[in-house]
């Protein structure tokens, strides 16, 4: 998988 | 999380931290540029409001609470209580040449038209040029104090860092963030100029 929403990283 | 995350993040919380106690331990913010600070405490405001609709973990709403809470208090030292320190002469980046173009770049492409999407997405971009102003302002002083230069180095490492992370998650779990890639690139390639004076001379910088 390419992104996912939400963002998971700072 | 991976090594390269983790570092990064730790990296990024000591050059939040060290800049935040130069300033309160030597009761002065000269040579540190306010208008980066305020760009820095939009870039967190801006990204973090998914504290508000998002959970990720016990770490990530930690971490995020943490570097809100330092940039407005690091804000706040520079403009009210230290603010006679303040070299606001020398601190004369025009804010608005960044968030207009960044804004309007933000708009224009992102991962999804929608109103949290699109401030993410600004932050974003904002984080990789905020520090524009404080590379302008040792330019036109010709010096950065020591402490300064150690805030620029793990400020400038963080994201140099999370380059590796990039890799590390496209690798093992096949994500990627083609936006935060390309601004992390960069906002990195920002920092190499200063990276060499930083090894080079080490410390101080006068140029």
């Amino acid at each position: 998988h390419a992104l996912q929403l939400p963002h998971d990283e700072l | 999380m991976n090594i390269f995350r983790l570092t990064g993040d730790l990296s990024h919380l000591a050059a939040i931290i060290i800049l935040l106690l130069k300033i309160w331990k030597t009761r002065s913010c000269a040579g540190i540029s306010g208008k980066s600070q305020i760009l820095f405490a939009l870039v967190f405001t801006t990204r973090y409001l998914d504290l508000l609709t998002s959970f990720i973990s016990l770490y990530n709403t930690t971490m995020k609470v943490i570097y809100i809470g330092c940039a407005y208090a690091t804000v706040y030292l520079i403009y009210m209580k230290f603010k006679a320190t303040y070299d606001g002469n020398h601190d004369s980046f025009r804010m608005e040449f960044l968030v207009v173009p960044v804004g309007g770049l933000a708009c224009l492409v992102n991962h999804d038209f929608s109103f949290l999407e699109i401030l993410w997405t600004f932050s974003i971009y904002l984080e990789s040029v905020a520090i524009l102003p404080q590379l302008f302002m040792i330019s036109k002083t010709g010096e950065a104090e020591t402490i300064t230069t150690h805030y620029l180095f793990f400020l400038g490492l963080y994201r140099a860092l999370y380059l590796f992370n990039w890799i590390w998650r496209f690798y093992f779990e096949g994500f990627f963030d083609m936006i935060a890639i390309v601004a992390g690139m960069v906002q990195t390639i920002l920092y190499c100029d200063f990276f060499y004076l930083y090894v080079t001379k080490g410390q101080g910088i006068s140029l």
